[in-house]
């Protein structure tokens, strides 16, 4: 038996919107510790990879890990009938081949009862290496999703420079060229809207905008984002969520011909 | 501008 109750449904709503451009059909990995989802966009670029720990979830109980396999349109579909307010409740049976959500509205008034067939998702797990990053910079997600817009307007490509001075993202086209910096914050009000750089080693990477706009559809699930980047590395995008879980987007970078 | 590299270069199986 699987079940997990999400207080905060809306969070799922989130995440589903997060990731529905990239990947069509996911597995959700579920085990004591809690649930994980890694899948990989169809061209093998980028990666998502979620990571949702048992005590996000209250109850939250899974007698053997069991692998629930989802098409990402029907869950949208389900998902969004709920309310934002409302809890979530993920419910699976060993052997049965559906997975059912419970909706229930903060009173307790209204409940609601959807069930998606489960599906057979052949997926290649890969290792993720444990990565010592040349730079680890933190900002306002909103302001990595602003930067991202615009510099697309620029170009298909944005070239992320870390240095002592900060980090500076640029893009260039036909139309013209742009450039923007960011320096570690001095003074800020709220932590939220510090912009945190680590720099172990400068580093310079080239990355494509289009994928660096999907990732920015989690923005919704935090108000900051860590980017680490490390030379000829996949660039990671991390958004937390809550105090119990993360999304994480791995983006291979554009190499020099 | 630059070859769009594969994740599967840098992530093992």
């Amino acid at each position: 038996m699987f079940e997990a109750r999400l207080i905060q449904g809306s969070v799922l709503k989130k995440m589903i919107d997060a990731i529905k451009d990239i990947v069509t059909d996911i597995n959700l990995d579920c085990s004591s510790t809690g649930i994980s989802v890694q899948a990989m966009d169809s061209g093998h670029v980028c990666l998502v990879l979620i990571e949702l720990g048992s005590d996000g979830f209250e109850p939250y109980r899974c007698d053997r890990n069991i692998t629930l396999g989802l098409g990402l349109k029907a869950l949208s579909v389900v998902v969004r009938c709920a309310n934002n307010d409302d809890s979530i409740t993920i419910k699976a049976q060993e052997g049965t081949d559906n997975i059912n959500f419970v909706f229930e509205s903060p009173n307790g008034e209204k409940t609601s009862q959807f069930e998606i067939k489960l599906m057979d998702i052949d997926s290649e797990h890969l290792g993720i290496p444990d990565t010592e990053y040349d730079s680890v910079v933190k900002m306002p997600s909103h302001e990595f999703q602003r930067i991202c817009r615009d510099m697309s307007q620029l170009g298909d490509s944005i070239v992320v420079a870390c240095t002592k001075d900060g980090i500076q993202f640029s893009a260039s086209g036909d139309m013209g060229s742009g450039k923007i910096n960011l320096r570690q914050s001095s003074l800020v009000d709220k932590e939220e809207d510090q912009i945190n750089i680590e720099l172990n080693d400068p580093v310079h990477l080239t990355f494509a905008l289009r994928y660096l706009n999907y990732f920015t559809k989690a923005t919704p699930l935090s108000p900051t984002v860590t980017l680490s980047l490390k030379a000829e590395s996949p660039l990671c995008v991390t958004y937390p969520i809550g105090d119990f879980g993360s999304m994480k987007f791995f983006l291979a970078p554009k190499i020099d011909d | 501008k630059g070859t769009q590299a594969s994740l599967m270069s840098f992530f093992g199986k």
